[in-house]
């Protein structure tokens, strides 16, 4: 059988954070992920969405071990004046599912939030590609979540891929 | 010589809906996902940030073809209160950078940003996964954006790729 949904996949190993009231000008992101870059820390996701007044907020994951100097080498830098907080969240896992087949059937993702809700899970964040879906949801909910997720696209638990998408 | 970033692609032809002051419960990003999934509307990108309050906004990005259909959904679902805003905005261009070899690089992300803040270029909205990284600038800006993205990863412009990430 085809399936658009080739794995699905989880990571417990991050921490997210967020600065808010960031200025909304050309230049924000690159200082703050250059400064992030010049410490030699991973970032995994970055959500960013729209601004409000002039102002914006930035989210991204760093792996848990990376967090302190993540915080330090926010509070280091000067390129950037921070007005805002900096919010951090430890009880994170991200759930993705993943696929080529994806692009163009509408649903997928309706399907995907569906078998999270059904669980009673709460979307804390999502961030799609064409071939990948993530959302962070609590950690305790993340082996709930996998079942949930194998059992609506027909996959066995053991297809839960370790795939890069 | 081994590249990171293996292509750069553009796509102003989406338009990006926002809906603000959503129930942070589950089942809010099924119902809305599933509403525009019956009337058949493909969206590609989707972003939920953080929640403030017991509520989030979601936003998401349609074919600009797709617009009023997608509004007319989400005006004729009943599953979910709407007591926010509906903001759209057309004024977007999505540009992305793609390549298996970015995983494990911090910093690339860091260049992506930084070449198009020395462009002037304001980012709008971010989105990631592992193999590919995507911005929402507006569409004024999105052959500079490319130009810029294609000299800071050392690519043709030709090498514009249509890849799927
Ligand atoms: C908020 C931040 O992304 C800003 N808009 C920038 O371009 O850097
Ligand atoms: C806001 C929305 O994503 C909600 N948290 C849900 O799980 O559906």
């Amino acid at each position: 059988i085809y399936k658009p949904v080739a794995g699905v996949a989880s990571d417990s190993s991050q921490v997210r954070i967020l600065l808010s009231n960031l200025p909304d000008i050309p230049g924000t992101a690159a200082k703050l992920f250059g400064a992030l870059a010049q410490n030699n820390i991973s970032v995994d996701m970055i959500i960013q969405s729209l601004a409000r007044n002039g102002e914006n907020s930035i989210a991204f994951t760093v792996a848990e071990e990376d967090l302190n100097a993540t915080l330090e080498t926010i509070k280091n830098q000067k390129d950037i004046i921070l007005t805002g907080e900096i919010l951090t969240d430890n009880d994170i896992a991200k759930v993705s599912i993943v696929g080529a087949g994806m692009v163009d059937r509408p649903g997928i993702a309706a399907s995907m939030f569906r078998a999270l809700s059904e669980k009673n899970i709460n979307i804390k964040m999502i961030s799609t590609s064409e071939i990948k879906i993530s959302c962070l949801v609590e950690k305790n909910n993340a082996k709930d979540a996998i079942k949930a997720l194998c059992k609506e696209f027909g996959l066995e638990s053991s297809e839960e891929a370790v795939v890069k998408g």
